[in-house]
């Protein structure tokens, strides 16, 4: 385990528990894609299918239920909490995320590493990841305010996944055959769907004013 | 170290 992997893995933690701590305390889900929830809850389950039979460590197991859990108490609590649920924007969080998830069905049934269930599964999470954002940028972009807990839910998330870019570097280099093509390909994508909203975080963040993003 | 393709990361 290298620091860049567990910076990733912490920074990732962070987004999810920031975001339902602010859900639990504020009582509010404003500003948040309940799309971009529910297509994670399916990343999470689709990947740790092996969560019971395949155990690689106390931390690895830990780590996923925790993801687990907490991704799926958050689409709990903007679709079923009586009063968080009234604060969903339902109108403008209009991306239709099916259409996210068909093709990255079809294509973890073309590319992925067995075509086994529980490979194509993980391929399907891999790609699902990649794109899961993207119902919550289309809300930020459409309701052009962005609180400063939502921007700080996709700047942990996009840091998540720049820390495991490196990982990945990292571990190429040291280990000998450390070769993951399907989620270097779709991480690296999934970074680059981050890199416009950074820059946009970053620039308001240094000049100091509200975050916009173009529309 | 774990064989290849076992899958070590979340």
């Amino acid at each position: 385990m290298n620091v860049f992997r567990l910076a990733g893995d912490m920074t990732h933690l962070l987004s999810v528990v920031v975001l339902l701590l602010k859900i639990h305390t504020i009582k509010s889900c404003a500003g948040i894609s309940l799309k971009t929830q529910e297509l994670y809850a399916v990343v999470f389950a689709a990947r740790y299918l092996d969560l019971f039979v395949h155990f690689v460590s106390l931390y690895n197991t830990v780590m996923k239920l925790v993801f687990l859990a907490s991704s799926f108490s958050i689409v709990w609590y903007m679709k079923r909490h009586k009063i968080v649920r009234r604060t969903y924007d339902k109108d403008h969080d209009t991306f239709r995320h099916y259409v996210l998830v068909l093709p990255c069905l079809l294509l973890a049934l073309l590319i992925n590493e067995k075509f086994t269930f529980r490979e194509v599964m993980w391929a399907f999470s891999i790609y699902l990841e990649a794109v899961a954002i993207f119902p919550q940028l289309v809300l930020l972009q459409r309701t052009r305010n962005i609180d400063n807990l939502t921007g700080q839910y996709v700047f942990f998330l996009g840091a998540y996944r720049v820390l495991y870019i490196l990982n990945w570097i990292y571990r190429y280099f040291t280990e000998p055959h450390f070769v993951h093509w399907i989620s270097w390909v779709a991480g690296i994508v999934q970074t680059l769907l981050y890199a416009d909203f950074f820059y946009y975080y970053i620039m308001s963040w240094k000049n100091n004013v509200k975050l916009e993003l173009p529309a | 170290a774990a064989p290849d393709n076992v899958k070590d990361e979340l």
